[in-house]
């Protein structure tokens, strides 16, 4: 399948091949590819080096450049290198978390990431506060800081079992075992679907026999 | 509601971390 009227991948920094990206993740080549469609859509969007930065990263999650803490969070660890821009193959290994496939003990591990904001190893109280306040900011609820507190009070009753003031990576596994919903997010069924999302990767495959 | 007053659930409402968002075209 030839390559044509598109850039070539070798402008794009961190591009790895299909067949290795598939082989460390639980995509297939195909779908690979096909996430290559939504990476050159998102990295193309403000400045065209083949990157994502963060600006592009909240276009592509709010259809607007508004700054916003949780998309913060989840940028930074899909950058992996630290270089505040995401290249493609971080793209792939990060979403691969994401597949409703991969083991739960990946899928706690990074968002026990996701709230740890400081990397201390620790989820402390000063983090959830914090983003409460963000969450409060970007919707319509308000609280005061009353109620936070007690909010506050509660989660951590629950979730810090030796009560000493943060929660760490085993008492994080046990309390999201007894409220497995806060795990959602961490799934997208989208990523089932991706070759039906962006068939367009059939067109630009460079991989001679396309496997499912 | 018990969940309302689990901060980690009203927490992962935000948008921020809906990333369903970037296959949204």
């Amino acid at each position: 399948m030839g390559c044509f009227h598109s850039k070539p991948r070798r402008q794009y920094p961190g591009y790895e091949d299909p067949i290795s990206l598939a082989s460390q993740t639980t995509f297939s080549v195909s779908e690979v590819e096909a996430l290559f469609e939504l990476f050159k859509s998102i990295s193309g969007s403000v400045i065209d080096d083949g990157l994502i930065n963060k600006e592009e990263f909240q276009l592509a999650l709010f259809k607007s450049k508004k700054d916003n803490l949780f998309a913060n969070r989840i940028f930074d660890l899909f950058d992996v290198k630290k270089r505040g821009v995401i290249d493609f193959a971080d793209f792939v290994r990060a979403l691969n978390v994401f597949h409703p496939s991969i083991p739960m003990e990946e899928k706690i591990d990074f968002s026990f990431k996701l709230y740890d904001m400081d990397n201390t190893g620790f989820i402390e109280r000063n983090e959830v506060k914090q983003m409460l306040v963000a969450l409060l900011s970007e919707s319509e609820m308000r609280l005061s800081d009353e109620t936070i507190e007690t909010i506050l009070d509660k989660t951590f009753s629950d979730a810090d079992v030796n009560q000493d003031g943060k929660i760490d990576r085993a008492e994080w596994e046990n309390f999201v075992s007894r409220n497995p919903s806060l795990l959602k997010i961490m799934t997208l069924p989208y990523l089932k679907d991706i070759t039906t999302t962006f068939p367009s990767f059939v067109f630009h495959s460079e991989v001679d026999d396309i496997v499912t | 509601k018990p969940e309302s007053m689990n901060a980690f659930a009203l927490i992962s409402r935000s948008q921020g971390f809906n990333l369903g968002n970037l296959f949204e075209k």
